[in-house]
């Protein structure tokens, strides 16, 4: 029966300025846990480089008006060879940690490329992977034209994360030489120096806790 | 809502800055640098019940007459959140991915008896 301050809403006890402290601090994780919709704390395997992050951050910052609501996932292709590899023909691997359960209604791969030349060439986007059982199947997804180098946003249909149940995205990335452009295609390269490394922007619409049932007026 | 000072018996909110850097947790939790976790405590007795902290309006004035007025005190009335703001986070994932979630509710603006 110690005596004491006791708490003006329940009656017992208060607590010493270290235990509340030490409880605010349990409660801030369970909150923030739970409001991530995460059983635990992620232990990250792999964080990419800070100068990689700024520059994907500052991207998207020019980019769009911030909306609530929404989750935005950022996922870096797994490394890609030398610093400026041929944008064709390259094999991009995206990791996401857990499938998204909701569809995704902005999708954007960003590449930056060098070309040597001058020229239009198109870069044709494959989705690459195990199909109907044949590994190395291959569906293309989009196409675009490339008009100026440094970064560009391509824009992918919402269907490219179907069937992503493992988490694993991979894109092929195949040239096409604009008409009577013939070279310059070949020399369209993938210009990751600099932490220009290509990335995936997918953006879905926050569950709302309670499910989808409508907010009542 | 009034901010509870030391030994505040009536409803009030209670404040709260918690540094992820406190929790360890800087490492994965990109921005913010840390949040208010505020919650709310302190009695509320009859002639309090129902005032809604700064949600008030003309509406639960006058309901608060009546109550106060009235013979019979309605059931016990509880110190409660009564506005909330959402938290935007960034943060990394299992595979490094970086995510930017807003989580609604997450920060306690105001306290008000219910």
């Amino acid at each position: 029966q110690r005596s004491g301050p006791r708490c003006p809403s329940c009656g017992l006890l208060t607590l010493g300025p270290q235990e509340e402290r030490a409880l605010v601090l349990e409660l801030a994780k369970q909150q923030i846990l739970e409001g991530l919709q995460l059983t635990s704390r992620p232990s990250v395997s792999h964080a990419p480089h800070p100068a990689v992050l700024a520059r994907a951050l500052r991207r998207l910052q020019s980019k769009k008006v911030a909306q609530m609501n929404q989750v935005e996932t950022i996922s870096f292709a797994a490394e890609t060879g030398s610093s400026s590899t041929p944008a064709c023909g390259s094999i991009l691997n995206f990791h996401l940690s857990t499938p998204l359960h909701l569809p995704a209604y902005h999708i954007r791969l960003w590449l930056h490329l060098h070309p040597a030349l001058a020229g239009t060439p198109s870069i044709q986007i494959f989705q690459w992977g195990l199909e109907r059982g044949v590994q190395g199947s291959q569906t293309l997804l989009a196409e675009h034209r490339m008009t100026t180098p440094g970064w560009n946003a391509l824009t992918l249909p919402a269907h490219t994360l179907e069937g992503t149940g493992s988490g694993v995205l991979k894109f092929k990335l195949v040239c096409r030489p604009h008409v009577g452009n013939t070279t310059a295609a070949r020399h369209l390269l993938l210009d990751t120096a600099g932490h220009h490394q290509p990335f995936l922007v997918i953006r879905t619409q926050a569950r709302t806790p309670g499910g989808d049932r409508a907010k009542r007026r | 809502t009034p901010t509870c000072e030391p030994g505040s018996l009536l409803c009030c909110k209670r404040n709260h800055y918690v540094d992820f850097q406190e929790l360890g947790w800087q490492d994965w939790i990109l921005q913010p640098e840390g949040y208010q976790l505020n919650y709310c405590s302190g009695q509320c007795p009859p002639h309090l019940a129902g005032s809604p902290g700064i949600t008030a309006s003309f509406h639960s004035a006058v309901f608060n007459l009546l109550k106060a007025n009235s013979p019979w005190p309605s059931g016990p009335s509880c110190c409660v959140p009564t506005a909330r703001r959402p938290l935007s986070i960034l943060y990394l994932d299992q595979s490094g991915n970086v995510v930017k979630t807003d989580v609604p509710d997450m920060v306690v603006e105001a306290c008000g008896c219910s």
